[in-house]
């Protein structure tokens, strides 16, 4: 794993920590309560407790400086260099240093002090950036979002340092999917603007027919208010909107923004039945504007150019896409086709003759 | 030299002091007995395989977006 140079590491597991002053976007209560949830991240993982003090300085120093502060390493104003932290060692060592010049939040406005912080601290603790972008340890500023979780990446690089944690129950960490992982499942799959996105987690794998291998990143760098782990998504091309599901929730979304009045729940917004509490799959024919929404093993049909449900629905998926037996767990269209997942495996169901004319792995359409 | 080719002095720049600051650019250069192009060209690629992006050696767009975006500044070990 990558650790700092020389792999410093603090030798006792109890450390202390002091905070000389504060910014003055956040109450005091704030900055304290972010930084001591930055050390849980942390100490959830490992043997190490962490301790504030007051009447001294703590192993851990963080502080609030502007421009040249005499370390050697100035800030440079508002945005780009954000905070930096010195390796474990005495005086200097473990410090955390921000830049006052920031605006510090403490929700998902740039820059949330809670997140900062915790990667902050992973250098205090001996690790350096990580390769991994789904990372906290990864070295830009992603995106901040409630449903925060250490990366397994994280966990594996401070767990070769100082041990597994104690606690009988070992904490796991959420992990980066890879294109080429030929077990890879998805979330959802839809269409945009003549892309195909896929979307896992906290993450969208984007193909485009000009670019030779899959994008990878954050669905938060495109669009901030959506959630991760959506259940469905499909384009309604003819008004140029995606919408995304989760839960009883659709987000509809252009270009990259969230369209005002959303996220809505699914009852009030397409019609459906109040038992249907989420939706596992999605698609709009171009053509006829009629909208698959597929659940378990059946599937309803909901008109875009009405704006309403078609009558006769749910139907049985099976009984009329012949060939797709299990349950939908994502599908898109491209030409003449809906491409339904199901796990690891597609079906390439061909509208023209109404069956399944071909059967893969999902990750063919990634360049592998 | 690749980072001239878009003839973006202020490009040149940007990754100059990006480099400079995040992958110890001034420091190697002291210390190693190479040109700058050759030192510049192989922190640009250790850049871009940690950002995952395309590891050309030039400053292409990607790169200098990569190196727009907030983040975090890790002060090297030596006092």
């Amino acid at each position: 794993y990558a650790i700092t140079y020389n792999n410093p590491r603090w030798t006792k597991t109890h450390l202390t920590y002091s905070i000389l002053n504060y910014t003055p976007y956040l109450p005091r209560a704030v900055v304290e309560n972010a930084i001591e949830r930055a050390f849980k991240v942390w100490s959830d993982v490992t043997p190490l407790t962490f301790e504030r003090v007051f009447e001294e300085e703590g192993d851990i120093v963080f502080s609030f400086h502007r421009g040249d502060h005499g370390d050697n390493n100035p800030f440079d104003g508002p945005n780009y260099g954000l905070a930096h932290t010195f390796p474990p060692g005495p005086r200097l060592g473990g410090d955390v240093h921000y830049d006052l010049d920031e605006t510090w939040t403490d929700n998902s406005e740039n820059f949330n002090l809670f997140y900062v912080t915790a990667h902050e601290l992973g250098h205090s603790l001996g690790l350096t950036h990580s390769r991994d972008i789904g990372a906290l340890m990864f070295p830009s500023y992603t995106w901040y979002t409630e449903d925060f979780v250490l990366n397994q990446d994280d966990i594996n690089r401070i767990q070769a340092l100082y041990g597994p944690s104690p606690n009988p129950i070992q904490p796991t960490g959420a992990t980066t999917p890879h294109p080429c992982d030929s077990h890879l499942t998805f979330d959802a799959i839809t269409t945009f603007r003549g892309e195909v996105m896929f979307f896992k987690g906290r993450f969208y794998i984007r193909v485009n027919n000009f670019m030779p291998e899959a994008e990878l990143n954050l669905i938060g760098i495109l669009w901030p208010n959506l959630p991760g782990k959506l259940d469905a998504a499909y384009e309604v091309s003819m008004i140029d909107q995606v919408r995304y599901f989760k839960g009883n929730k659709v987000w509809a979304v252009r270009e990259q923004s969230v369209l005002r009045g959303f996220p809505r729940d699914i009852h009030s917004f397409f019609g459906f039945p109040s038992n249907v509490t989420h939706i596992d799959a999605a698609v709009s024919e171009e053509e006829t504007g009629k909208t698959y929404f597929f659940v378990d093993h059946m599937y309803w049909r909901y008109d875009e150019n009405t704006r309403s449900m078609d009558s006769g629905y749910p139907r049985l998926t099976a009984e009329d896409f012949p060939g797709i037996n299990d349950k939908v767990d994502d599908v898109f269209q491209k030409g003449e086709n809906f491409y339904f997942f199901h796990q690891s495996v597609q079906h390439r169901f061909n509208l023209r003759i109404r069956r399944v004319d071909d059967s893969r792995d999902s990750s063919t359409w990634f360049n592998c | 030299f690749p980072v001239f080719q878009d003839g973006l002095r202020q490009n040149v720049e940007t990754a100059w002091k990006y480099l400079e600051k995040y992958y110890n650019l001034g420091k190697d250069l002291q210390a190693k007995n190479v040109t700058s192009k050759e030192v510049m060209a192989e922190k640009l690629r250790q850049m871009q395989q940690l950002f995952g992006l395309k590891v050309t050696g030039n400053s292409d767009p990607e790169t200098l977006r990569a190196m727009s975006k907030p983040r975090c500044g890790v002060p090297d070990v030596a006092p």
